[in-house]
């Protein structure tokens, strides 16, 4: 379990590399085990997202139809890059007028870290960001289906609650009247939009 | 002695204990 396996390399990895002493062939071994998505065995285990020619491919597609993504997945993808963190907001409003310049600054993040990449494996930082657009294409086009390529390998429990998020989304424009003004309350606690701007942006997940 | 890990598995511990 990824608990133990936290206690382990938190507490026993130290005191056995401490013992290393330039045993270089055993620290090579080592980085292999700790490399090696073989080494889990649970695939919510799998730790790094090794780089083809085929996820370049698709990361460029991807780059490219950047255009057709929705201010507000823009900035999640950026944040991702940058690894800033933040608490999911219903609302948000970014200046139309830097909408290019964000699209440049995605673009070109993604290609140097792409220019950087190490050993074969994907940057954390860059597979939580591709993943950002493959969830909204998979919104958008409302299909779990469309990319069999995962940039980065979630937790079972991280890719069902993305699942369930992405059912609810979909059944938001099924929703009744009624239904809608007791999920106001959830979504926005401290009322800053009036009703119909509340139907409208809620129209546009 | 953890910096003799390759960067990968470097990444690999960060993303352990994280």
């Amino acid at each position: 379990t990824r608990p133990l396996l936290r206690e382990i390399v938190t507490y026993h990895l130290p005191c056995y590399l401490a013992k290393l002493d330039h045993e270089d062939v055993i620290m090579s071994e080592l980085s292999e085990i700790l490399i090696n998505p073989g080494s889990y065995q649970s695939d919510s285990l799998s730790l790094v997202t090794p780089v083809s020619p085929l996820l370049l491919s698709s990361i460029n597609q991807a780059l490219d139809r950047l255009d057709g993504i929705p201010d507000q997945a823009l900035v999640a993808v950026n944040r991702k890059l940058i690894g800033k963190t933040s608490m999911p907001k219903f609302w948000h409003v970014p200046r139309s007028s830097s909408r290019g310049h964000l699209i440049e600054i995605v673009r070109k993040r993604c290609k140097m870290i792409i220019a950087r990449i190490e050993e074969g494996y994907m940057p954390k930082r860059l597979a939580k960001a591709m993943s950002m657009v493959n969830l909204y294409w998979k919104q958008k086009l409302r299909s779990m289906d469309i990319s069999q390529l995962e940039y980065f390998p979630f937790s079972k429990e991280t890719a069902s609650l993305q699942n369930d998020v992405l059912n609810a989304l979909w059944l938001l424009p099924k929703l009744q009247h009624d239904d809608l003004k007791l999920l106001r309350p959830i979504l926005d606690p401290d009322p800053k939009f009036r009703k119909m701007q509340f139907r409208v942006s809620l129209r546009k997940y | 002695t953890i910096n003799k890990l390759s960067n990968g598995a470097l990444q690999s511990v960060a993303k352990i204990i994280s």
